[in-house]
């Protein structure tokens, strides 16, 4: 399967996952 | 007439009206202003100015103000839309509402086109999407042939630059993720559907509590 760069990216940064902003409260 | 002593509530220089934020974005009002207890917070923990700065950003997303992220920094300078080296209130809930699931699918896509044109110049180019992979196999503590990494940049990029031109332009991005739409999967934040219920405690506030 084509190996997509933007996908890995996408979904393995966690400087992405912005439910940790939530998480702190 | 005798002196008027108002009971409104102290908020901060960037504090904006949450009715005119609600009718710019997906969140109602009350939602708005339970995101300001959450703005608050996040606003306060460093330096108590009402104002998000990086390290306070990146102490809420790694529990560490010092951790440096490409990702982290270029959603911090998306969100900078003043480009002030902080974020304000309503550049905090203008942001999040792309994130909200009811945002416009274009407005998810235009954010993350920005968010990898790393040096904003228009347009994604190769040296920046290998820039990225590096960066995230950095974070990931992967490592990975140079080779392989050329190999996946080239493939990457040769189809979604459908002009040939060696840089992604809007266009070609809006095409591309229609054709990959799990590349915005990470634009929609479910916890924002309901604030209310999901994060009931922000919801302690009102004009009156607050004064």
């Amino acid at each position: 399967k084509f190996f997509n760069a933007f996908e890995f990216i996408s979904s393995m940064s966690s400087g992405f996952d912005l439910s940790s902003l939530f998480e702190s409260k | 007439m005798g002196c008027f002593l108002s009971k409104r509530p102290k908020h901060t220089a960037g504090y904006e009206d949450p009715t005119l934020l609600a009718a710019e974005t997906p969140f109602n009002v009350s939602e708005v202003e339970a995101l300001y207890e959450l703005f608050k917070k996040l606003s306060s923990s460093i330096v108590d100015d009402g104002r998000i700065h990086k390290e306070e950003f990146q102490l809420a997303l790694f529990r560490n103000k010092n951790k440096r992220n490409l990702f982290a920094d270029r959603v911090f300078d998306t969100f900078d839309v003043k480009r002030n080296g902080v974020i304000e209130f309503g550049e905090f809930i203008r942001a999040l509402g792309i994130f909200h699931p009811n945002a416009p699918v274009e407005s998810k896509i235009e954010f993350a086109f920005r968010l990898y044109d790393l040096r904003q110049t228009g347009f994604i180019e190769r040296e920046e999407l290998k820039e990225m992979v590096l960066a995230l196999l950095h974070e990931s503590d992967l490592v990975l042939l140079e080779d392989v990494v050329e190999t996946i940049v080239d493939k990457t990029f040769s189809d979604a630059d459908t002009k040939g031109d060696g840089k992604i332009d809007v266009e070609e991005w809006k095409e591309f993720v229609s054709r990959n739409p799990s590349l915005i999967k990470n634009m929609t934040l479910p916890y924002l559907k309901d604030i209310t219920l999901a994060f009931p405690s922000f919801v302690v506030t009102s004009e009156v509590d607050d004064s």
